[in-house]
């Protein structure tokens, strides 16, 4: 799955989720990247974020609505984004997923459970030379 | 905070952001969103974007995507489309050119070949493979439970048991080369 947040130079966002799901899935079963709120979100002003990971237990929490309201309430993408998975955590323990976070300003951040390794991402800006794969440790 | 514009995606799926970024330089968030999204799709990034990967129970590749403006809240999104390779883009046609959400299914690949997208097999011989495979390995692993005959040992045509008896309490193959 890819899950994208892009915020333009007047700081407009949007957000997108591209994925083929899960390997030998029951026919018709549909993942969280088609779900608002789930598989991504946006708000204008506010911010972007996408998830990925275990579809079917994501979209019962909406991580990446809960990721947006978290800096519409003034946490910083990384801490958004980590607030938006320990609810998961909590009800699901081997919970496997990643959620990054982007505010309209430009800041970044990303929270993941269950991957035995860090998160990878990747990132453009104009603070990076060029495009820049971040590694985030889970929780 | 940091400068503008901004690209940032899950996974290390450089050209995409590169796609993106080029994207934005002249087009707009949607528009970067889709370049980026779609150069996934037809790279087939680790087998969990596009066609080709990720066959389900019947060995058939179906996708799911979604694109959200989060300036106007409008939001285009597809689900189990079949037959279709670019799915972010069926995705941003049922943005533009519906006033509904989200489309899934058959219907959505008739609504896609409506709105000119071209309608042909996602199934690759990595696919067909990997459906191979896992059907030799007695369809293991699969998502059903409480079920006759015993999923965790049999592939199906399967049945309801007689009570639900338990939630199996597995650790789902999800890692970074099978995921949502």
């Amino acid at each position: 799955t890819i899950g994208m947040v892009v915020v333009d130079k007047d700081g407009k966002i949007g957000s997108g989720t591209s994925t083929n799901g899960l390997s030998h899935k029951v026919p018709g079963r549909v993942g969280d990247s088609p779900i608002v709120g789930a598989g991504s979100y946006a708000s204008g002003g506010v911010g972007g974020a996408a998830a990925t990971g275990d579809g079917d237990i994501m979209m019962r929490f909406l991580p990446s609505f809960n990721a947006v309201m978290m800096m519409a309430n003034g946490d910083t993408p990384q801490k958004a984004a980590e607030k938006s998975i320990m609810p998961i955590i909590k009800a699901y323990p081997k919970f496997v997923g990643a959620v990054i976070a982007a505010n309209t300003k430009g800041t970044y951040g990303a929270a993941c459970h269950g991957l035995g390794s860090p998160f990878k991402f990747s990132v453009r800006s104009p603070d990076t030379p060029t495009v820049t794969v971040i590694e985030q440790p889970c929780i | 905070a940091g400068p503008l514009p901004l690209v940032i995606n899950t996974w290390p799926f450089t050209n995409a952001t590169l796609k993106a970024w080029s994207e934005i330089q002249t087009g707009s968030y949607l528009d970067a969103l889709v370049a980026g999204c779609s150069e996934c799709e037809s790279q087939q990034c680790d087998g969990t974007v596009g066609y080709g990967g990720s066959p389900d129970e019947i060995g058939e590749t179906t996708l799911d995507a979604m694109i959200m403006d989060g300036e106007t809240h409008d939001v285009g999104s597809v689900g189990d489309l079949r037959r279709v390779k670019n799915a972010i883009g069926v995705a941003r046609a049922v943005m533009d050119y519906t006033q509904q959400t989200l489309l899934v299914g058959e219907s959505a690949k008739d609504f896609a070949v409506e709105m000119g997208f071209k309608e042909e097999s996602l199934t690759t011989n990595r696919s067909a493979e990997i459906h191979s495979s896992w059907l030799q390995n007695k369809c293991q692993p699969n998502y059903r439970q409480n079920v006759s005959p015993d999923p965790t040992k049999s592939c199906g045509p399967y049945k309801p048991s007689s009570k639900l008896f338990t939630h199996r309490d597995f650790v789902k193959p999800i890692h970074r080369w099978n995921h949502d």
